[in-house]
C-alpha cells in the first residue's frame, strides 16, 4: 500500500502545471525514497525528471515499490479541484488500478475524495549521466521566463553564450535580431534576485525556444532557476522545490552540420 | 544547416 500526505495541495498543483503541456502520460515511481517521474516529450527533444523526497511529506508510507501510470491532463484536472491550502493525501493499493486523491480543507470541515483510473504504461527510461557542466547560471526564474517569452517574438531559437561575468541570450528571425545580456550580480540583498554565473570554460549553444517556454511553466515552483550548460550535451533547466525536491528539464541542443 | 538533436542521441536507454 502507498499513502502520502502533503500539508498544501498548492505545490503538487504547480508541479502538474509544470508538466502537463510537455508530456501527456507518465509514470510516477513510488519507493521508500519518495515519488519520481521521468519522461520525454513525444518528439524526444526534451526530457523532464521530477523528484519529491519522502522527507518533504507529512507522512509517507510505501510498502512495496509501485508504478502509477497516469494521464497528466486528467491528474491536473483533478488536482485543480483542490484549494491551494487544502492538505492532500494520495493513496493506492499495491496491485490496484486506482489512485485516490483526498483533499481536506485547513479547518477540517470539508473532505473531497477523487479516484483516478491508472494506466498500464510502458515508458522508455533514459539513464541521466551524472556530469560536471562547463557553465552554471542561476537567475530569478521570472527573469528567465521573460527572456524566453520575449525572444520568441523574434525567432524560434535562442543562442546562449556564457562568458565570465555574464550571459548573452540572442535570437535571429525574419523580422530582425535581438540580444539580451544578463550580468552577474555584484551585490544582492535578496538571494532570489541574484544572478550568478559559474564558468569553467565559455560555451555557446543553440536551443529551441518552444521547449524552453514549456519549461518556464515551472516558474511558480521556485524563485530561482539554474541553467547547466556544456558543449554538445543537453541543457539542464532546474527548479528546486523548497524542502521537497526538484523539477529538472533536459533539452537537446540544435547542432550545426 | 542547424538540426534539432534528440534526447536518445545523448542519453542511453536504461
Amino acid at each position: 500500500m502507498f499513502e502520502c500526505r502533503l500539508p498544501k495541495a498548492e505545490v503538487l498543483k504547480k508541479t502538474m502545471d509544470a508538466l502537463k503541456d510537455l508530456i501527456k502520460e507518465a509514470v510516477w515511481d513510488v519507493s521508500a525514497q519518495g515519488l519520481s517521474l521521468q519522461s520525454m516529450d513525444s518528439s524526444h527533444v526534451s526530457l523532464v525528471q521530477v523528484t519529491l523526497r519522502t522527507e518533504g511529506f507529512d507522512t509517507f508510507r510505501c510498502d512495496k515499490n509501485i508504478a502509477l501510470g497516469v494521464n497528466m491532463d486528467t491528474m491536473q484536472k483533478l488536482m485543480k479541484c483542490a484549494s491551494n491550502d487544502d492538505n492532500i493525501t494520495l493513496k493506492s493499493e499495491d496491485n490496484g488500478d486506482l489512485l485516490s486523491l483526498i483533499f481536506e480543507s485547513p479547518n477540517g470541515e470539508k473532505t473531497s475524495e477523487y479516484e483516478m483510473k491508472l494506466m498500464d504504461l510502458d515508458i522508455e527510461q533514459l539513464g541521466i549521466p551524472d556530469q560536471e557542466y562547463s557553465c552554471t547560471i542561476k537567475m530569478p526564474s521570472g527573469e528567465f521566463q521573460r527572456i524566453c517569452r520575449d525572444l520568441s517574438n523574434i525567432g524560434e531559437s535562442v543562442n546562449i553564450t556564457v562568458v565570465k561575468g555574464g550571459v548573452d541570450f540572442s535570437a535571429k528571425g525574419d523580422i530582425g535580431n535581438a540580444k539580451i545580456h544578463v550580468t552577474e550580480s555584484s551585490n544582492v540583498d535578496n538571494e532570489k534576485d541574484a544572478v550568478t554565473v559559474e564558468v569553467n570554460e565559455p560555451v555557446n549553444l543553440t536551443f529551441a525556444l518552444r521547449y524552453l517556454n514549456f519549461f518556464t511553466k515551472a516558474t511558480p515552483l521556485s524563485g530561482q532557476v539554474s541553467l547547466s550548460i556544456s558543449p554538445d550535451v543537453p541543457l539542464v533547466v532546474a527548479y528546486e522545490i523548497e524542502d521537497l525536491g526538484h523539477v529538472k528539464y533536459f533539452l537537446a541542443p540544435k547542432i550545426e552540420n | 544547416k542547424i538540426n534539432q538533436g534528440r534526447m536518445d542521441d545523448f542519453f542511453k536507454i536504461s
